[in-house]
């Protein structure tokens, strides 16, 4: 089983589209995807048609679990989506309550620990990450074996992204492995200056760590979110969908199925 | 003096682009201006040339002297902007700590017992939120004399406002005041059918609180961003800093100055 984390501490780069579209292209591919959303906002919950305020079991319980000293049962929280092949672990806005934790000891193992109690049940895993360098992000790096850094092409966005790389390359070193690492420029328009100067900059700046493609601004993306269906199953022949699949097979060539 | 907290705990809504472009717009009308980042990842003191991960004073300070019960002292954290008539009182990335002392006593009244003390310097402070619901945005919704909550019109960013609409409720209830808030449909594209229709569910759902005009989508903002001048000084024609110019009246009837 491999673990792809979507990560990002900028708000709105698109890590909940791209975690969606990702974990769709793949099950339509017949491999088994588990997304996990560790966003206390719980957008990929909503996406999904659930509510992150009323639901009742989330990754807030694992968390709880390992505090109470109980054992990790995951699959006690996993539903199944509306796709076949494709299950969630939702978030609740409970999750928010888990930075408070921050300190107590092992909780940065919580998701790598309980994901590996269900390497058996999955190929794949897809886990959202909320926007900011929380506890909840140090978990999601921790677990991953792939980690995917949606990134818009502009200024505001790529302030911080070292200190994120940075973070990641610490954990990679406490865990004695390699964790490849993909920066995927999205809602891109070529039309804008700003767009491509930047582009250039984070090519230069990180080299082959950046994607040599880009994902494009298209508005299906968000008519498939108001619909509740992934992309790669409301607009398949879209540009967009059609960037995310090209991605999908530079990912695979990086972390391939066990 | 006025507080106006702009926050929203989605992602990529504009909330870093509504506070500078709103504090450039009252320093062009000459009131004495103070913007204050509060977000960990601290894209407006990136924005104004600073660097969050080296600078030695910033926001954080303030809640570590309340938790070292040293007198609070906001003035001597306030740096001077490129702009005449606006200062910063800036982010570090340590304020993602801040977040553990959530359940410590008294934190949540660190911004509003810091601002009171500046009371006589400034006209108008313009608060920038992180995209979370905790320990920074209570802070913020405690300090503030008037909300403004950018929001894309999306289904994504829709879900979850009742959410800190209630919070915000909470908290007026709590301090016995009543705190004008205002939704502001921000990134707004007239010609897709899903902002058209999302606009309409906003007004039908929370009426007169969604402010009667939009933002548009304007590539001058992020051209602003990286020349590091605010919008009302690098493209004071362009058609987003006229709709902000007129949010700001819009703003300035609800909550004018002292
Ligand atoms: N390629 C695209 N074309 C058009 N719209 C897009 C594209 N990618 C994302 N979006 C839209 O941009 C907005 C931000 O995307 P999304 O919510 O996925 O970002 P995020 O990084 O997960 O945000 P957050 O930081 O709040 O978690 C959403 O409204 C989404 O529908
Ligand atoms: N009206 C607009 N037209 C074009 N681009 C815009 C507009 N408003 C904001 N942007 C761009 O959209 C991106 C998101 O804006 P911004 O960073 O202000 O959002 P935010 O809500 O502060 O994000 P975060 O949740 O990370 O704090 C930025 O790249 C900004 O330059
Ligand atoms: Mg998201
Ligand atoms: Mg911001």
């Amino acid at each position: 089983m491999k673990i792809w984390a979507i990560s990002n501490q900028k708000g709105g780069v698109g890590k909940t589209t791209t975690a969606i579209t990702l974990g769709g292209i793949l099950a339509n591919r017949k491999f088994r995807v588990l997304l996990v959303d560790m966003d206390p906002h719980g957008s990929l919950t909503s996406y999904l048609g659930l509510n992150p305020d009323e639901i009742s079991f989330s990754v807030y319980n694992l968390f709880q679990d390992r505090v109470a000293g109980r054992m990790l049962r995951p699959e006690a929280y996993v539903v199944n989506t509306a796709c076949e092949g494709m299950a969630l672990l939702p978030s609740s806005t409970a999750l928010a309550t888990i930075e408070r934790l921050a300190g107590v000891g092992g909780m940065g193992l919580v998701m790598a620990n309980s994901l590996a109690l269900l390497k058996d049940q999955y190929d794949y895993v897809v886990l959202d990450s909320p926007p900011m360098l929380g506890a909840l992000m140090v978990n999601a790096l921790a677990a991953c074996t792939q980690l995917v850094v949606p990134v818009l092409s502009e200024f505001l966005a790529v302030q911080g992204l070292d200190r994120m790389l940075n973070t990641l390359e610490m954990i990679a070193r406490s865990r004695k492995v390699s964790i490849p690492c993909t920066i995927v420029p999205t809602l891109f328009d070529r039309r804008t200056r700003a767009s491509q100067e930047t582009l250039e900059k984070l090519k230069l700046r990180y080299g082959s760590r950046v994607w040599d493609q880009e994902i494009p601004v298209d508005t299906r993306l968000r008519e498939a979110s108001q619909a509740g269906l992934p992309p790669s199953h409301y607009a398949p022949a879209s540009r967009a969908v059609q960037a995310y699949s090209n991605l999908t097979d530079h990912l695979l060539q990086n972390d391939p199925p066990t």
